[in-house]
């Protein structure tokens, strides 16, 4: 799975997801990747892209759950992102966001998950692991 | 704040003695993309834009599970799937089951922008995927466009 999400200089926020599924998967088997709001969500809040065990994604529509915390709970990116992560079963999930507000999140409870970022104000990150 | 992107491959139990014949060239896949999404946005182009323009980028790159580097389900088959999704609007657009489209991330587009549907899948997909290319050949210009065909007033045709 690859992922993309995106603020532009005008605040418009939007989210790309792509995948050839799981390995050995029964034909037919449809992951998180296209279910919106499961592995793909943007709100005027933030954008979210996730990978990791599809199924699981689903289980806990990670996307939207994301951006519903920002929406309902008025948490910041960060602590939304840590929160779904954190709420998901271990091994099972990574998610990359961006804010309206241009805060960038990189979040997963799997061993490794491969992720860039950037900023305007400067700040950028290429990673595999977390060090 | 001003621009801001992120992407990723996948996310999982990567050991840490992976080999760097295996490491670099994803490394390097993954600064290449974030180099050219952050030029796109700091021209000013739309984050929606960019996040397509990556994700190709992602899909034509074999060292990841989407478009050319897609793994293989028990059949042998490839069934690739994407979705996007637009912020400020919640228009959104995804397609599951291709196996003929190589870059499904505007296939998934294209379902947004071209259909009043969000989702498309399997022979209607990759049917979709046929019909943009012949419109997209140069007798474009004398397509007629699909005339708009009312829907009947009474009927609930248009719910779920």
């Amino acid at each position: 799975t690859v992922g993309c999400v995106a603020v532009d200089a005008a605040g418009n926020l939007a989210t790309a997801t792509s995948t050839g599924g799981l390995v050995n998967k029964m034909a037919g088997r449809i992951g998180d990747t296209p279910v919106v709001g499961a592995g793909t969500y943007a709100n005027a809040l933030c954008a979210v892209s996730a990978t990791g065990k599809g199924e699981e994604i689903m289980r806990h529509t990670v996307a939207r759950d994301v951006a519903a915390l920002m929406e309902h709970r008025g948490l910041r990116l960060r602590d939304a992102a840590a929160r779904v992560v954190a709420g998901a079963p271990r091994g099972a999930v990574g998610l990359v966001a961006v804010s309206r507000t241009g805060e960038v999140c990189m979040a997963h409870n799997t061993t490794a998950m491969f992720r860039a970022c950037a900023t305007e104000a400067g700040h950028e990150e290429v990673g595999i692991w977390t060090d | 704040m001003g621009w801001a992107l992120a992407l990723h491959g996948g996310a999982g139990d990567v050991p840490r003695t992976l080999p760097p014949e295996t490491r670099e060239p994803r490394l390097a896949a993954l600064r290449r993309c974030l180099d050219l999404g952050a030029a796109a946005l700091r021209d000013g182009r739309a984050a929606l834009d960019v996040v397509e323009l990556v994700v190709r980028e992602l899909e034509d790159c074999p060292h990841f599970n989407a478009g050319r580097g897609s793994v293989l389900t028990a059949d042998g088959t490839v069934e690739m799937e994407a979705c996007v999704m637009e912020g400020a609007t919640l228009r959104c657009g995804a397609v599951a089951g291709l196996s003929t489209v190589a870059n499904a991330v505007s296939l998934a587009r294209l379902v947004m922008e071209k259909t009043p549907h969000i989702y498309l899948a399997f022979d209607g997909a990759e049917a979709f995927a046929r019909e943009q290319i012949d419109y997209t050949q140069p007798m474009k210009g004398s397509q007629q466009a699909p005339q708009d065909t009312p829907a009947p007033a009474d009927d609930n045709s248009q719910t779920g």
